[in-house]
C-alpha cells in the first residue's frame, strides 16, 4: 500500500 | 477518422508483448502527433507511458482525437494473426466501436482483416512531471534482462547502488545471494555494448524484480535501455523507440 501511494503521489504532484 | 500504417506489424506486436503482462485494458489516445499510452498496472505500483509519434508510422493519419479502449489480450490475440514482415494497418471512426487491423503479407499477395471490438476503459489520465533524477544509467537491453531474470532465480527483490564507480543490482534471498557489478564503458566499435553512468549524487533503492522482468519484454524494441533513479521518484525505464519511447515507472520498496 505504502508503494502504491508513493507512486500515485508522485503522479498526482504536478 | 484514424489510418495509421506500420511499415512491420513486428513494432506494433513488440509493444503490445512489453504491455500484456503489465496491463489488462487502456486506452489508445490517437492525435495528430501520433499514438499515445498510459496505463497503471492493477496492483498500482508500475505505470507505463507510450509514445509513437506520427514520424514513426509509413503514412499517420488522425483527424481528430480518438480514445480507443482496448483489452490487451484481445489485440495480442489479433496481433499474432499477422506476420512480423507484414505491413499493418490500423483503421477507426470518430466515435469507432471497433477497431480495424489489416495485414498486408506483399510477397505472398495475402491481405487479412481483423476487427477488434473496443470497449470504455475508464481510466484517470495522469501527468508524468518532469525529474531531476540523481542517477541515470544506460546498458545494453539484453544485460538488463539477464540480470533481472538471474536474480529473480535468488529473490523477489533487487537493490540498485548507483555510484560514481559503477551501477550494482544485489539480491539476498532463501537459497542465497547474488550480485552484478557494471562499470563505466565505452564501445566504440559497438556504442550499443556502452554502459554510461550519469550521477549528481548516489542512490540506493530497492525495487520488485517481477515487474523488472516484465518491463525486459520490451528489450526486442531498443538495443539498449535506460534507468533513471532518483530517492524522491519511481525508477524510470525507458526503451527508445523510432520516434517515440517506452517507458515504465516503478514504485521502489518501502521497508524490509
Amino acid at each position: 500500500p505504502t508503494e502504491q501511494a508513493l507512486l500515485q503521489r508522485f503522479f498526482e504532484h504536478i | 477518422m484514424l489510418e495509421a500504417k506500420l511499415e512491420q506489424a513486428a513494432l506494433l506486436k513488440r509493444i503490445v508483448d512489453s504491455i500484456r503482462d503489465i496491463v489488462q485494458d487502456c486506452n489508445f489516445e490517437c492525435s495528430e502527433s501520433g499514438l499515445s499510452l498510459q496505463a497503471m498496472d492493477n496492483s498500482h505500483i508500475a505505470l507505463v507511458s507510450l509514445l509513437l509519434g506520427k514520424d514513426g508510422f509509413t503514412d499517420y493519419r488522425c483527424d481528430r482525437s480518438i480514445s480507443l479502449g482496448v483489452n490487451v489480450g484481445a489485440l495480442t490475440k489479433i496481433l499474432k494473426c499477422g506476420g512480423n514482415d507484414d505491413v499493418l494497418t490500423l483503421r477507426a471512426e470518430d466515435k469507432p466501436s471497433v477497431l480495424s487491423v489489416m495485414f498486408e503479407d506483399s510477397i505472398q499477395d495475402r491481405i487479412s482483416e481483423y476487427n477488434l471490438k473496443l470497449m470504455d476503459v475508464d481510466q484517470e489520465h495522469m501527468g508524468i512531471p518532469d525529474t531531476e533524477y540523481s542517477a541515470s544509467v544506460t546498458m545494453p537491453t539484453a544485460e538488463f534482462q539477464r540480470i533481472a531474470r538471474d536474480l529473480h532465480t535468488l529473490s523477489d527483490s533487487v537493490e540498485i547502488d548507483v555510484n560514481k564507480e559503477g551501477i550494482t543490482f544485489s539480491c539476498d534471498g532463501d537459497i542465497g545471494a547474488g550480485s552484478i557489478v557494471l562499470k563505466p564503458s565505452s564501445n566504440i566499435d559497438r556504442p550499443e555494448q556502452s554502459i554510461n553512468v550519469e550521477i549528481v549524487e548516489p542512490v540506493t533503492l530497492s525495487f520488485n524484480l517481477k515487474y523488472l522482468n516484465h518491463f525486459c519484454k520490451a528489450s526486442g524494441l531498443s538495443n539498449q535501455v535506460t534507468l533513471r533513479l532518483s530517492g524522491e521518484a519511481p525508477l524510470l525505464v525507458e526503451y527508445k523507440l523510432p520516434n517515440g519511447f517506452i517507458r515504465f515507472f516503478l514504485a521502489p520498496k518501502i521497508g524490509d
